[in-house]
């Protein structure tokens, strides 16, 4: 009954009404929280879908966005939110999830750079935060959090696109959901979403160190990737993010994991690089299809595994 | 509007750590201004990296002249915007309808 286009790409505005839609269309299943303010006192909205129970269930994060450009990340969380309205109490393994679990989801982790993206550079990756001294503005937002913190694959230099920032969370956005995870303090796993390049990766990216739980989350990445891969063939490389992609220290996946929420993954959804950043928006709904079956393998797992 | 005219993205092989080192070195300098998509990092992983307009030249030297593996993705950046935008504009439309 939406007249929203998932198969599009929507400003700010639009995925913060259609938000808002969602949670007003299923109000004993979603909520719409602010968990906090961007740098240009922007709202930064989460879906919090749950079926009830207990104050502090056990839960899920779900983070798209965090570099602005890599729109397919915003739009396939945004098909996920309507997807899991859709589908609860329609396919039994998501329900079943939802029985246990709550799901946080975060379209839009960087809103300034996401509106930024559609009114000055559409390539721009990092945050809005001025820099003082220095001409340049941002941070990388996935450079910002509290692991390793200016370590392996960052930058010092405000200009560059992997600059970390001047201290860890000093970026209001990674503080806010840092805040929010910490005082809510029974989230199991935490999923970033971003684009370009078809990974799907599990700490650490700041060390090549193997995590204590690489095994487990070496089989449920492959799992989940098989489960990806299963609608139209898209192949993921799976593995540990310092030696799959590239190292990087103080990344959301690494601070999760080290404050004990063991189901830390990264995906880099569909892209052969041919479109850049631009994927065309007629790959927005498979896109999204296939990364919920992933997700869905993900999180089933973290259902049948709580600790 | 940051316009993107006749900005190129480079798809560089790498073979060994020897051309690790130096492309790391040539994406980490600021004269460049280069924008790196997917970083050097192990062999058989290829790098992409957006290369403004006024860089082309002298990084079509450097890798040529280091011997560098290397093919053009995206042949002008601001064509793919363009047509980015007129589709976003088209659906626009389609809602409005």
């Amino acid at each position: 009954g939406s007249h929203f286009n998932y198969g599009a790409y929507h400003s700010l505005e639009a995925i913060y009404h259609e938000m808002d839609s969602i949670a007003s269309d299923f109000p004993d299943l979603v909520s719409r929280v602010q968990i906090g303010c961007s740098f240009e006192h922007r709202p930064m909205y989460v879906l919090k879908f749950s079926t009830g129970g207990e104050q502090q269930r056990p839960a899920i994060w779900l983070n798209a966005g965090i570099h602005s450009r890599e729109w397919v990340s915003q739009a396939t969380a945004i098909w996920t939110a309507r997807k899991i309205v859709s589908d609860y109490q329609k396919d039994p393994a998501l329900s079943a999830i939802l029985e246990k679990m709550d799901i946080f989801l975060l379209p839009v982790a960087n809103p300034d750079g996401y509106v930024y993206t559609q009114t000055h550079n559409r390539m721009w990756r990092k945050t809005r935060s001025l820099n003082p001294g220095s001409l340049c503005v941002g941070t990388d937002p996935n450079r910002n959090w509290n692991a390793s913190f200016a370590g392996q694959g960052t930058s010092a230099n405000p200009c560059s696109e992997v600059y970390h920032g001047p201290h860890a969370n000093s970026e209001v956005e990674v503080k806010s959901v840092v805040e929010f995870i910490q005082n809510h303090g029974n989230f199991k796993c935490f999923v970033d979403l971003h684009s370009y390049s078809q990974l799907l990766m599990y700490p650490y990216g700041y060390t090549v160190k193997k995590a204590p739980d690489a095994e487990e989350l070496d089989e449920v990445a492959r799992r989940a990737a098989k489960a990806l891969a299963s609608l139209s063939g898209t192949e993921y490389q799976v593995g540990p993010t310092c030696t799959t992609v590239y190292p990087a220290s103080g990344s959301s996946i690494d601070w999760a994991y080290d404050n004990g929420i063991k189901y830390a993954f990264t995906f880099e959804l569909r892209d052969t690089g041919h479109y850049g950043f631009l994927l065309p928006a007629s790959q927005i709904v498979p896109t999204a299809e296939e990364t919920w079956l992933g997700l869905r393998s993900i999180m089933a797992h973290v259902r049948d595994h709580l600790y | 509007r940051e316009k993107f005219l006749g900005d190129q993205v480079f798809r560089i092989n790498v073979r060994n750590g020897d051309e690790i080192s130096k492309l790391s070195w040539l994406v980490n300098s600021d004269n460049f201004k280069l924008d790196v998509w997917r970083s050097p990092s192990t062999f058989g992983r290829p790098v992409d990296v957006l290369v403004p307009s006024v860089s082309l030249q002298p990084v079509r030297s450097f890798l040529a002249s280091q011997g560098f593996e290397y093919s053009v993705t995206i042949e002008d950046l601001q064509a793919l915007l363009d047509d980015e935008d007129e589709e976003m504009q088209h659906n626009e439309g389609q809602e409005r309808n």
